[in-house]
């Protein structure tokens, strides 16, 4: 599957 | 999410609406760096690139993501039109604006190629945004302190960034603990951005708090 967003902060 | 996160975010978001208030509400741009306010314009652009992208992490996350980059783009374009309607707190408002951000953009640009996650377009950018974030209220603060005068909306808006920045800080380490996770290049970051913030803390102490320059109503 596609690779998931690492930045989760804003 | 924790507390800490949450309640950086929301004051992060009340200094963007305390100083779009101050404007609108006093129609005044005094003490504003228009440098530091077109800096945040490009940390904004250059890190939420990732909404083209489509990976989206939360409702919550992208919606913060737009408000960010359109709140920066409408201060810029207060600032711009104040240009025609009073030309001279424009010019003054330019004129005191002196720090050379040129060296804020490359320094952030050197760090961004030497320290990623990746060495990719939006990891590049990303980490761009980040060291620029970190530095990006310096000419803010190179302007308060050499009009010496301090503006309560300048204050109050530098305040509200800055417990944003520090509450970012035990938000990392709860992280940590309970997630098992940490960013190193925003924790980096992040403390040099504190360390700048907690210096204009310590010199508004020394200066506002315990010299004269102290106004109560």
């Amino acid at each position: 599957g596609p690779k998931k967003n690492m930045h989760d902060e804003l | 999410m924790n507390l800490f996160r949450i309640l950086g975010d929301l004051s992060h978001l009340a200094s963007i609406l305390i100083l779009i208030r101050t404007i609108k509400a006093t129609d005044s741009i005094d003490g504003i760096s228009f440098k530091t306010q077109a800096l945040y314009v490009i940390i904004f652009f250059t890190r939420y690139l990732d909404l083209l992208t489509f990976q989206h992490i939360s409702i919550y996350n992208s919606l913060m993501k737009l408000f960010f980059i359109g709140s920066s783009l409408y201060i810029v374009i207060l600032l711009q039109r104040s240009k025609a309607i009073q030309p001279i707190a424009y010019r003054e408002m330019i004129m005191a604006d002196t720090f050379k951000v040129q060296y804020l953009l490359g320094g952030s640009l050197i760090m961004a190629l030497l320290f990623n996650y990746k060495f990719s377009f939006f990891e590049i950018l990303w980490s761009f945004s980040i060291w620029l974030e970190s530095v990006a209220i310096l000419p803010q603060l190179f302007m308060l302190s050499k009009s010496g005068k301090s503006k309560s909306l300048t204050i109050h808006y530098i305040f509200a960034l800055g417990i944003y920045r520090t509450l970012y800080i035990p938000n990392w380490i709860w992280r940590y603990f309970v997630e098992g996770k940490v960013d190193k290049l925003a924790v980096i970051s992040g403390i040099v951005q504190t360390l700048i913030y907690s210096d204009f803390f310590y010199i508004y102490y020394k200066k506002v708090i315990k010299g004269s320059n102290l106004q109560l109503p």
